[in-house]
């Protein structure tokens, strides 16, 4: 089973 | 100033059922040209991206951009008052501190009227990128749904591949292993399509639970479209006739 990877990474602008 | 008037108030039902599950509290974006939204869910593992154009409206008038800061669940329970064959209307003047909520039945001549009291939300600023994605399918929602259903009775997670000649979803779990696979499939009964434009295979990991609370919009469309891509979140797209688009994106698991 995979880790669940969060959307963070690709979409919240910092 | 902003009003718009549905006639077929219950696609806004549906959408409001749709993404209820993911979204609590969002940030509505009201602009002259249409009405949309975006939000992640609390863990950050999918988003809900809306946009309805004016030209679904009966009447859409919007002087100015505004943001209307709504709970979802709230805005659901007052949903629950429409009846299937409303007509609906929102209204919210500048600086509003609630939204309006008309449903009309001019058939039965019955009006409900709700004022929903607005919320100050600190949204995260998303940005996301133009993407072209390698893999986009388009299938049957109604078929996708049960596929989704009936493979997470089996297991948290499915693997989808797509290649030119199909899109496979497979599970292993501890009942075993196994996939579902579907081949391109132009047919004449529309229905019945499948479509593949693969310009890249893709193999990716999802928890199946997030598609279902996803599919929850399948009755808004009768087509799902995924949109994949090796590096990027998948999109699960839901047109809505002369509306507008529901999205909905999921970060993929990645194995260690």
């Amino acid at each position: 089973l995979g880790k669940q990877h969060s959307l963070c990474p690709y979409y919240l602008a910092r | 100033m902003f009003e718009a008037k549905l006639t077929e108030g219950l696609i806004l039902k549906k959408i409001v059922e749709s993404i209820k599950d993911i979204v609590t509290d969002v940030n509505i974006d009201i602009s002259p040209s249409g009405i949309s939204l975006q939000a992640m869910d609390s863990s950050h593992v999918a988003l809900v991206s809306l946009n309805l154009s004016m030209d679904g409206f009966e009447h859409y008038r919007a002087d100015t951009n505004m943001v209307l800061g709504v709970s979802i669940a709230n805005l659901a329970k007052v949903m629950k008052l429409a009846d299937n064959n409303d007509q609906i209307t929102l209204q919210a003047d500048q600086e509003a501190t609630h939204l309006k909520i008309i449903f009309e039945n001019p058939k039965t001549e019955r009006t409900t009227e709700f004022n929903l009291n607005l919320i100050t939300i600190d949204s995260e600023h998303l940005a996301i990128p133009e993407t072209e994605y390698s893999s986009v399918v388009t299938i049957n929602s109604g078929e996708f749904s049960k596929i989704c259903k009936e493979l997470f009775s089996l297991s948290e997670t499915v693997q989808i591949t797509t290649n030119t000649d199909y899109v496979q979803f497979s599970v292993e779990g501890e009942v075993g292993s196994g996939q579902v696979r579907l081949g391109h499939n132009d047919s004449e009964k529309k229905e019945d399509q499948t479509i593949l434009e693969v310009s890249e295979s893709v193999q990716q990991q999802f928890a199946i639970r997030y598609l279902n609370m996803f599919n929850k919009a399948s009755t808004l469309s009768s087509f799902t479209r995924l949109c994949l891509h090796q590096e990027q979140p998948l999109v699960v797209e839901f047109k809505i006739d002369n509306l507008g688009v529901l999205k909905y994106f999921l970060a993929p698991k990645i194995s260690d």
